[in-house]
């Protein structure tokens, strides 16, 4: 059972900005 | 077949063929007859000792090749039947004296230093070596009749181990007869100690080494009449005169290479061979410094060896102490590693890199980047040989690009997954 990749797009970036990937 | 290695190609010690390096060199003469206007000499001789000497005169003219005697006659070839002689002006009388110089071009191993007078032999000459090509000078052999008084030396001491480097006085080849035709011949291992073992022996090897020879001839022979009333005719007869200087020798190239040759600026460099480089073959060629240089021997060719560096560097440089861990086997360190590779000889990937293991390790693209999740790993560098990044926790996969099983993505980049209630 292959798992589904992490979706980028479903995290929650507030006050973690710094953290975020620049092409996100 | 090229004599510095053997048939399958094993490097082996040459050296280039055993020659007079002074043929058909320019010698620096400070004094020759003629040359400012032209002189007259005179050439005393006798059937032998103690008969009467007879005196026959001549010119010495510059501007007249039958009577002109260069410094070129010294190093022409040596034609018995017919002696060119170079001659100096007359009665150049101690303390005043005569030089020759001789430049050999480069470095050569010096086995005899020999020179064939046309006039008596001198009652006292040096000669002199010099190892940087004229800047300084060493004496090699020391020849008078009074040894002590001329040049402050015993005469014939014994050689030891302790002075084999030393340059010895001796009063042999110093009586005035024969007139002419006298040889005086300095062999350069002579008497030394260690000549036996010259492999095994760098102050001699050091000692032959020569890239001049200078002789001075410090002091005529004269039959005691120079003083006498009318004294010119006999001071006509005291000069010095050579037909033929020899230097015996071979290019010195330490045993790696088998002969000499002009580079392009007209020098005579050795042809190296053994990974070695230098006019002497005295240092190891670039990128071949995986073991120190080291004079070939006739059990050891001691090539220079290529440093390791699995295509991924062009330099290198040469550690001791890495050879020396090494049982002195290999002691070269890569410099500048590329295609992301790293360590002595580039032989595994640098940080945020790993090997793929489908290619050799000398391949360019033996070394691939990371690719770690840049929420899911805790980290960029994997794992050097798998690949495999390190994951936070409930990641999984090489990138840790995923949730293990049992877990479910967040919202929270700091815990991507969380388990599933």
């Amino acid at each position: 059972e292959v798992m589904p990749t992490l979706d980028m797009a479903l995290f929650d970036w507030t006050d973690y900005e710094d953290m975020k990937p620049v092409d996100t | 077949p090229d004599p510095c290695y053997d048939e399958p190609g094993t490097p082996r010690r040459c050296i280039p063929d055993f020659v007079n390096a002074a043929f058909g060199k320019e010698v620096r003469a400070s004094s020759t007859c003629g040359h400012k206007t032209p002189s007259r000499f005179c050439v005393l001789s006798s059937a032998d000792k103690g008969a009467e000497r007879t005196r026959t005169c001549h010119t010495c003219d510059a501007s007249d090749p039958r009577k002109y005697h260069p410094p070129a006659y010294l190093t022409d070839l040596n034609n018995p039947h017919n002696l060119t002689c170079w001659q100096s002006e007359n009665f150049v009388q101690f303390p005043q004296n005569v030089t020759l110089t001789l430049s050999l071009g480069k470095k050569f191993e010096v086995t005899y230093v020999s020179l064939q007078f046309c006039s008596p032999r001198p009652e006292s000459m040096v000669i002199y070596k010099s190892m940087d090509y004229g800047k300084t000078w060493v004496p090699f052999q020391f020849y008078s009749t009074q040894c002590r008084k001329m040049y402050n030396k015993p005469n014939r001491a014994v050689i030891t181990k302790q002075n084999e480097q030393e340059a010895v006085c001796t009063d042999s080849h110093t009586d005035m007869h024969p007139l002419s035709g006298g040889l005086i011949a300095f062999s350069t291992l002579d008497g030394r100690p260690s000549a036996h073992d010259f492999d095994n022996s760098p102050v001699l090897q050091d000692w032959v080494t020569a890239t001049d020879i200078k002789v001075v001839f410090g002091r005529l022979h004269t039959f005691g009449d120079e003083n006498e009333d009318d004294s010119e005719p006999a001071r006509d007869s005291y000069f010095y005169s050579v037909s033929d200087l020899q230097v015996g020798g071979r290019c010195k190239c330490n045993g790696h290479a088998s002969r000499c040759v002009k580079d392009r600026e007209g020098s005579l460099v050795c042809d190296c061979k053994h990974n070695t480089a230098g006019p002497e073959c005295d240092r190891c060629k670039p990128f071949h410094y995986d073991r120190p240089w080291q004079r070939a021997t006739a059990r050891e060719a001691n090539e220079c060896v290529a440093c390791n560096c699995n295509l991924h560097a062009r330099r290198c440089r040469f550690n001791m102490e890495l050879y020396k861990l090494s049982g002195r086997k290999s002691g070269g360190v890569c410099l500048n590693c590329r295609h992301n590779t790293a360590g002595r000889h580039c032989h595994y990937c640098k940080e945020g890199f790993y090997r793929d293991l489908s290619k050799p390790i000398s391949h360019r693209k033996a070394c691939k980047a990371c690719d770690c999740h840049p929420v899911g790993a805790a980290g960029k560098t994997c794992n050097q040989t798998t690949g495999q990044c390190p994951c936070k926790d409930g990641v999984a996969g090489v990138m840790c690009n995923r949730c293990a099983k049992g877990y479910q993505q967040s919202r929270s980049p700091i815990a991507p997954c969380i388990k599933i209630p």
